[in-house]
């Protein structure tokens, strides 16, 4: 009966992982590759960029809060750039908030913990799924209709141009475990559900759903990955990679906060706030 | 509760879009 259990886990948090999260690694795959009749439009310097916002506004209209338009209107590249992956981030928590809802007992837990849980963990998600949209050249955005290379990232003005680098390093040795869609869903349930983060109220509530989702992961990966042994001791220590990760992000992010001219948005400030 | 108004309101509410 566990064994079912833990199989039903498995298969409902990849069902609302495809549910919720609009780009699959197995579609960006697709987009990367080139495999699709429009390919992603390349943005590798200033004058891509500008295009970008004549070509990708087309493919965008009646979406008028698209963070990629919106930011490419204005005028220094740093700051657009920046606020597209702020867009990209406040996304990406909106999709990762109702993906948490719908880990079975998630929504069970206190209003207060649930808030912690997403808190600290919607950056480790999101640097898990942005590497399904990397690969070592660059990065697919504005729902994989473009595709900025990493050099051009690399180029901006510091500090921005130490914004992505780290997460490319990231995601090339995360992606030579080559998880697909299913895995991720059980990873991502499993950085949601951590019960060691401050401040939580009742942990072993969270614990117990936490445990659940890592012995499903386990199975799940003995099962999809035969072959590959050490994947999951492996898939754990990405977990404490991912933390680090995410130190160094947010201290990043203050540290622009208070030397450039620019905003950060509302959500992504209350998330930053007394984090670490 | 105040700190985190917004992730409160995601939580809250189904899809709640958020503007940038």
């Amino acid at each position: 009966t566990q064994l079912a259990d833990l199989k039903t886990l498995a298969r409902q948090l990849h069902e609302a992982y495809l549910r919720h999260f609009h780009l699959s690694k197995a579609k960006a795959r697709i987009f990367l590759a080139g495999k699709t009749s429009t390919p992603p439009f390349v943005i590798h310097d200033l004058d891509t960029l500008q295009q970008a916002q004549q070509i990708l506004a087309t493919h965008m209209q009646g979406d008028e809060k698209d963070g990629l338009v919106s930011a490419l209107q204005e005028r220094e590249t740093e700051s657009r750039l920046f606020r597209c992956c702020q867009h990209t981030s406040v996304e990406t928590v909106t999709q990762l908030t109702e993906f948490a809802k719908a880990v079975p007992g998630f929504a069970n837990l206190d209003l207060n913990d649930q808030v912690t849980l997403l808190k600290y963990g919607v950056h480790e998600a999101f640097f898990t799924l942005l590497a399904s949209c990397m690969n070592k050249d660059g990065l697919l955005v504005a729902h994989g209709k473009g595709f900025i290379t990493r050099e051009f990232l690399k180029s901006l003005r510091r500090p921005f141009s130490d914004l992505l680098e780290p997460k490319f390093q990231f995601a090339m040795c995360f992606n030579a475990l080559q998880l697909d869609d299913s895995d991720l869903a059980l990873f991502v349930a499993a950085i949601i559900c951590c019960g060691d983060r401050p401040g939580l109220a009742n942990v072993s509530h969270i614990e117990f759903i936490q445990e659940s989702i890592i012995h499903a992961l386990q199975l799940h990966l003995q099962a999809n990955h035969p072959d590959n042994t050490f994947l999951f001791p492996k898939l754990l220590q990405k977990l404490a990679d991912l933390r680090q990760l995410v130190t160094e992000h947010a201290q990043l992010v203050q540290d622009i906060k208070k030397t450039q001219d620019t905003s950060l948005h509302p959500l992504l400030q209350e998330i930053y706030k007394d984090m670490y | 509760k105040e700190k985190h108004k917004i992730l409160h309101r995601l939580l809250q509410n189904s899809t709640s879009p958020v503007d940038l």
